[in-house]
């Protein structure tokens, strides 16, 4: 028996709508810690990890741990059917192929339930390391969605360099080229305007834009992005979820061949 | 010619 109510339930959609343009399929792993799912894109390239720990749910019931492979574009269907302000609890069994959906209006004066079908999937499983980055840039997110949004329409890799200057953002494509320089910044009015460049050593990395721009689906959830940078390892781009956990998508580096 | 390398090249699968 599974048991997960979530007052703010929007944010259910949102973290629905951060991963499915990067996964169609995924498991969703339930246990005592949280709600946690990985997955691949189709293409093995980038790698999604998301966490809600138990605590940050209003009421979390797990009696053992399940796997419910569900496809996310399904899900964000039902979700849709959620009103904003909406309460959602979401219920599963042992050995049942379905799971349901219960939205609750704020003022309990509609409410509503969806079945939805789970599915099989042979999902594969990856450890990722422990690692030391040689450099941590955090920054508003709409910032770093706006420079991966600018510069796809550019080129279609961005070469990300981290110095002492800042974090530098580069394209070139068929029309030109482009160079986005952030600096550190933290003379600012709130906190979630801040740039930080945390910096051990200097550190050069070459991406594909489309990869990042899926991931900046992920605005909404948070203010603030980090990105965590090492040669020789795949990015880690981080969106913290306020008292509840993480999505870091994860993307492996092109190399000159 | 840049070539994409694969996330399996960097975690094991477990």
């Amino acid at each position: 028996m599974l048991e997960l109510r979530l007052v703010q339930g929007s944010l259910l959609k949102k973290v629905v709508d951060a991963i499915r343009d990067l996964v169609n399929d995924a498991s969703f792993d339930c246990s005592a810690t949280g709600f946690s799912l990985q997955a691949m894109d189709s293409s093995h390239v980038a790698l999604v990890a998301l966490l809600l720990r138990s605590e940050g749910f209003d009421h979390y019931r797990c009696d053992r741990n399940i796997s419910m492979g569900m496809n996310l574009n399904n899900m964000a269907k039902m979700l849709r059917c959620a009103g904003n302000d909406d309460i959602i609890t979401f219920k599963g069994d042992d050995g049942s192929d379905t799971v349901s959906f219960m939205f609750e209006s704020p003022t309990q004066d509609k409410i509503s339930d969806f079945e939805m079908k789970l599915m099989d999937i042979d999902s594969e499983r990856l450890g990722i390391p422990e690692a030391k980055y040689q450099a941590i840039v955090r920054m508003p997110s709409t910032e770093f969605a706006r420079i991966c949004k600018d510069l796809g329409s550019i080129g279609d890799t961005v070469v990300i360099s981290v110095t002492k200057e800042g974090v530098k953002f580069s394209t070139r494509g068929d029309i030109g080229s482009a160079n986005i320089v952030c600096r550190q910044n933290t003379d600012v009015d709130k906190p979630e305007q801040a740039t930080t460049v945390e910096m051990n050593d200097p550190v050069s990395l070459t991406f594909a834009l489309r990869y990042m721009n899926s991931f900046t689906k992920a605005t909404p959830l948070s203010n603030q992005v980090t990105i965590s940078l090492s040669s020789e390892l795949p990015v880690v781009v981080e969106y913290k979820i306020a008292e509840m956990g993480y999505v870091r998508f994860y993307l492996a580096p092109k190399i000159e061949e | 010619k840049r070539l994409q390398l694969n996330i399996t090249e960097f975690f094991p699968s477990t």
